[in-house]
C-alpha cells in the first residue's frame, strides 16, 4: 500500500493543476516564505477529510478556494486528488482496485464532494479508509508548522491524548 | 479503554526511551503518567536528561533539547503505528547542525524499515541536501504557486528568489 | 494616557509601514485599532500585503511572512525609543535567505544609526557570517558552560560539536 | 552611554567566571542545543532587575544558581555584573561617574543585593537605570527564543501592549 500522487486544482495559491510525484523516500519541499509550501500539506489533509477550516488556516472551507491575485480571477471550485496504490492488496474492502484515486472537490457555497476510483463516497468513507492505513488529517504522522512548539508549550493532560492514537 | 491506553502508554513509552538515546547520542528518558491510577484522566510528562546532564523535566531544557525530546514523543507514537506518509513542515528550524543529522539518520531508517514515504519542508541545507529528490515550490507569477523538480544546487538559491 | 498612546500608535505606525516594505522588499502594511475610540482597551491588528499579494490579516500569512511581520512590529517601537543594546534569540529560525539577508541589512543600519549593540543567538549560517565577531558557547565538560571566540570556520564546526 | 562587559558567576550553567566583552556592531553567540546561549540572555535579564522566576525558566530564584553536575559541587550563590561606560555623561543622576558597574548578586534561600559601582542599592533603581536607557528585563529590544511566535499567536487585546512601551 503506497502513496504515489498529489493532483491540486484551485486550492489555495495552487489556481492551475499541480502534480507531485510521491516517491519512496525522502521528498524535499523547499522555496521562498510564502510561496506555498504548507499548502501543499493543507491540500493533502483536506484531501483526507479534514472537517475544520481553522485547522487549514481557514475562517471558513470557501477560504479553501482560489482568491485571485491582481492578475488572475477568483476561481469557484478546488479539487485535491490523492493516489494510493493497493497492488498488494492490503485494502481489504478495495480488494479488486490495483490503484485508488481518492479526490475531495469543493464549490464555492456548495460543500464537498467525495469520490473514491469515481464512485461518490461519503465523508466518513474517506476517514475510514485512511484510518485503516494509519493517517489522517489529524494523525501524529503530520507535523504542521509549529506544531513541535505547541506540543512542548501544552498542558500535561494535553499531551495524554498524543497517547490515544497509540492506543 | 483504559486497559487500551496502559498498553499504548507502556508501547509508546519503550519506543521513547530508545529514540531520544538515538536522537541525542546518549543520555536516558521516559514518560510518567501524573496519575497513574485514572490513566484516562492523567497528564503526560517528559522527564529526559541529555548527555551528561541531570534528570529534569521537559520545561527545564533548552529550546533545541526541546525540539528533539518532543520529535523522539512524536516518532514513539509513530512507530507503534507506521504509517505509509510522513509529513514534515519544517521541524528542523531549532536544531543545532549534528542534532539535524541525527534526527535525518533516524528519518531514513524508518523509511527504509517501514517503507514510510516523506515529504519534508524545510530551509536548512543540511536538510536539503540529505533529500532523495528536492521539488521547489515558487510564485514566478506573484500570488500563484506552482512546482519544479530541482538539484541541490538550484534548491539552496531557490531559498533565495523572490 | 489616551493621548499618549494614540501618539506611540501613530509613532509605531509609521515606522511599521516603513520597516514592513524595507524588509519583504515591497508591498505594503499598517496597523489597525480595533476600537480607536477606546485605545486603552482596544485591540492592535497587523494588516499586511508581501508584494504581489492581496491585502489581510497577518494570521493569513505564511509562518515566514508572520515572523517577518511581527519583526517589523518589534523594531517599530524599538524605533521609537533607540536603546543601547538589542538582544535577539534565534528570531531568523522560520525565514529564508533572502529574508534573513535582508532582516540583517536592518540590523546592521541600526546598529550605525542609533550606535545600538547587538547580541545575535543563531544557528544560521548566513546570519552567522554578517556578525562582526563571534562568540562560541560550549559544554566541552558536560553541564558547564564556557565562552570562547571563534572564527567563522570554527564556528560552523562548533555548531557542530558536541 | 554603552554598554560594554558582562561578567557571569554560578548564574545556571556558568559555574564558572565568564566574560563577554559587548562591542560595537553584531556580536554573535553560536553552539550547539543546550549550552547555555539563552542563559547568557537570561543573565542580562537578571541584572537589569528580572523580579519573575518564570520569566528566567526557573521555578524559584533558587533555581537560577549553578546545580551542579556529575563533576562539579552545587553553588551557593550567583553574581552578575554589567558594566556600562558614561563618558558622554548622558546618566544625570551618575554625573561622576564614566563607568558604572552594575551587580545583582544572589544567595541560596537569601535573596539578590544590587550594587551600582560597590554602593547597595535598590531593586528599584536598577530598574530606573535601566528605563531611563529604554532598556529593560521586559524591554521589546530583547525578544527571547520562541517570543516572535508568542507575539503572532497573541490576540489583538495581548499586542496593544506592547504599543504601551512606545508611549
Ligand atoms: N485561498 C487562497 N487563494 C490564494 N492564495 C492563498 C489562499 N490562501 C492562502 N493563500 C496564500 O498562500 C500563502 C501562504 O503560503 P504557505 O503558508 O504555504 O507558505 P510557505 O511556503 O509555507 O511559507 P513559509 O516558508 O513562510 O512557511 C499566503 O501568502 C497566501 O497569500
Ligand atoms: N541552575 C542551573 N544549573 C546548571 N545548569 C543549568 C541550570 N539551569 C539551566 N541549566 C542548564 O542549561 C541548559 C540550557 O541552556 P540554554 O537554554 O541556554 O541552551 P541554548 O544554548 O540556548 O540551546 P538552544 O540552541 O537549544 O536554544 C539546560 O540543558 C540546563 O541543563
Ligand atoms: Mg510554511
Ligand atoms: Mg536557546
Amino acid at each position: 500500500m503506497k502513496f504515489t500522487k498529489l493532483k491540486i486544482t484551485g486550492f489555495k495559491s495552487f489556481v492551475d493543476t499541480t502534480l507531485l510525484d510521491i516517491k519512496q523516500g525522502l521528498t524535499g519541499l523547499v522555496g521562498p516564505n510564502g510561496c506555498g509550501k504548507s499548502n501543499i500539506v493543507e491540500a493533502i489533509k483536506w484531501n483526507m477529510g479534514e472537517a475544520g477550516p481553522s485547522r487549514l488556516r481557514a475562517g471558513e472551507m470557501n477560504d479553501l478556494i482560489f482568491a485571485g491575485t491582481k492578475g488572475r480571477a477568483s476561481r469557484n471550485s478546488a479539487e485535491v486528488i490523492l493516489t494510493i496504490e493497493n497492488i498488494d492488496n492490503s485494502l481489504q474492502s478495495y480488494e479488486n482496485n490495483v490503484e485508488l484515486e481518492v479526490s475531495r472537490k469543493i464549490e464555492k457555497d456548495g460543500g464537498s464532494t467525495y469520490t473514491i476510483n469515481n464512485r461518490e463516497v461519503r465523508q466518513r468513507d474517506v476517514q475510514i479508509l485512511f484510518a485503516d492505513l494509519a493517517i489522517g488529517s489529524r494523525s501524529n504522522a503530520i507535523v504542521d508548522q509549529g506544531q513541535v512548539g505547541q506540543i512542548i508549550n501544552s498542558k500535561p493532560q494535553e499531551r495524554r491524548k498524543i497517547l490515544e492514537e497509540a492506543a | 479503554a483504559k486497559i487500551r491506553l496502559m498498553e499504548a502508554y507502556t508501547n509508546v513509552n519503550t519506543n521513547f526511551k530508545m529514540l531520544f538515546t538515538e536522537l541525542f547520542g546518549g543520555g536516558e528518558a521516559y514518560l510518567a503518567l501524573t496519575d497513574s491510577e485514572n490513566p484516562l484522566d492523567s497528564g503526560l510528562e517528559l522527564m529526559a536528561s541529555p548527555p551528561g546532564k541531570k534528570l529534569q523535566q521537559m520545561s527545564l531544557l533548552s529550546g533545541g533539547e526541546q525540539a528533539l525530546t518532543a520529535m523522539a514523543l512524536i516518532f514513539s507514537v509513530f512507530l507503534s503505528k507506521p504509517s505509509p506518509i510522513c509529513i514534515l513542515d519544517e521541524v528542523d528550524a531549532p536544531l543545532d547542525e549534528s542534532n539535524v543529522d541525527r534526527f535525518l539518520d533516524l528519518i531514513e531508517s524508518i523509511s527504509e524499515k517501514s517503507k514510510t514515504r516523506f515529504l519534508i519542508v524545510s530551509h536548512n541545507r543540511l536538510t536539503m541536501a540529505r533529500m532523495h529528490r528536492l521539488y521547489g515550490v515558487t510564485m514566478q507569477e506573484p500570488g500563484v504557486s506552482q512546482l519544479v523538480s530541482v538539484s541541490l544546487k538550484e534548491a539552496v538559491k531557490f531559498d533565495n528568489v523572490e
